[in-house]
């Protein structure tokens, strides 16, 4: 489903150049729950926004189910991401001034679900993340990990075919981060491919592969349970 | 050093009421290494808030120093923090539009430290958490492990009495997470004192007392290492 060649990211010129990725090749399954693991700044934000979308990368192709992104205009790819990706923020990115249930609700409008079925649906996400007390409080009436949910049931909500998540439980004590993965289990049990990034061990042994990056570079790439 | 008693504090009325903090006292003394632990939204941040000075509870009395804290004008607090306090906040609260190096020279200005002195002390800082390479990137230019870092220099700049961190660690890889725990105890040792809230046990091994916080109130309080 996600197939990636060569992916090179360079920013900045002459002294002040960062290599962030130094062609970096992927190709991740249907149904496969990749764990992304790797040193503070080795590129790993760099390619999952490259794989959902958010960015192009300097050189290198892209597919995504067979298409390939670099070809797409920026409101075939504002479609696509809407259709089949589910994006977990490292920094939130929740909207400042809306709700919890709205926050959730908003992919459910861009997929095009009724309007009557979509605050069920938000509701019975933020449940789920343990935060059906907290459905009308603003993000800044919310605790850095409950923001986090916020956008972990956000990403969830649409039950999307890729879940990407950039870091999902770095402010969440064991017992949200165990509810979490919970839910990410099911959602690959019903066939959907996560790709997540994460520090912590105890998230990267709930995955089935596990890649490696080291200065923009995969140095490693072991399966732990099949596909 | 810090000494707080009843702390209470509500947010909204009737059926939407949150008792954040449900009447927390707490005393720490001088050279201690606190860790703060709880579950996501039980009150860790509204309390490191009300000992740093950032917010005033409900009700119940807070002394720094000796200092009542209730009493003091916005200016006197604002003075009382940039002389005293190191804050490290759980969204690190970096100014959008300022680099690495003069995001961490700041504190030092406010200190009134000579200009000339800042810039080599706020880059041995940024070298410290491994950031030499990075000092002229703004924020939108670094990872959100390096941003975190950069929030940590800024508060360890000043060598500050009482270094209060939340969640420092949680966007770091362990290489990364042990360069800052060097950082912390380092600075303990020269007698000053640490409150961290986190919720990995490898950073809470490192304190010498941990604080466990359920719905508002302090339900364990353990010493580990003597102060
Ligand atoms: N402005 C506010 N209005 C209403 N409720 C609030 C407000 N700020 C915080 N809260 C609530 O107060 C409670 C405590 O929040 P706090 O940020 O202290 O939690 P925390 O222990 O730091 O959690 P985390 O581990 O997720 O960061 C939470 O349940 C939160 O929803
Ligand atoms: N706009 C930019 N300009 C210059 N350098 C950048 C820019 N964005 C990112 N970088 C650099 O690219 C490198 C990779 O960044 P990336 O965000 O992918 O790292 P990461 O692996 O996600 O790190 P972390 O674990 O800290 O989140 C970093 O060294 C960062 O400083
Ligand atoms: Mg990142
Ligand atoms: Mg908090």
């Amino acid at each position: 489903v996600v197939l990636a060649r060569d992916l090179v990211m360079t920013y900045g010129e002459g002294d002040a150049t960062v290599h962030a990725l130094r062609g970096v090749s992927l190709s991740v399954d249907r149904g496969d729950y990749v764990a992304i693991m790797g040193s503070s700044g080795s590129g790993k934000s760099t390619l999952l926004n490259i794989i959902g979308c958010l960015d192009a990368p300097t050189s290198g192709t892209y597919e995504l189910d067979g298409v390939d992104v670099g070809d797409l205009s920026d409101n075939d790819l504002t479609d696509l991401r809407n259709d089949k990706l589910g994006f977990v923020f490292q920094g939130f990115n929740l909207l400042r001034r809306t709700s919890a249930v709205r926050q959730v609700e908003l992919p459910l409008a861009y997929a095009g679900v009724p309007r009557r079925e979509r605050r069920p649906r938000a509701l019975a996400m933020l449940e789920a993340v343990g935060l059906g007390e907290r459905i009308d409080h603003l993000p800044t009436q919310l605790s850095g990990g409950q923001q986090q949910r916020v956008a972990v049931a956000r990403a969830l909500v649409t039950e999307p075919a890729l879940l990407l998540a950039d870091e999902p439980t770095g402010n969440l004590d064991s017992r949200s981060t165990d509810d979490l993965l919970g839910l990410f289990a099911q959602l690959n049990s019903d066939g959907r491919t996560i790709i997540v990034i994460t520090h912590e061990d105890a998230v990267a042994a709930e995955a089935k592969r596990v890649l490696v990056l080291t200065d923009g570079e995969i140095v490693e790439d072991r399966r732990q349970a099949p596909v």
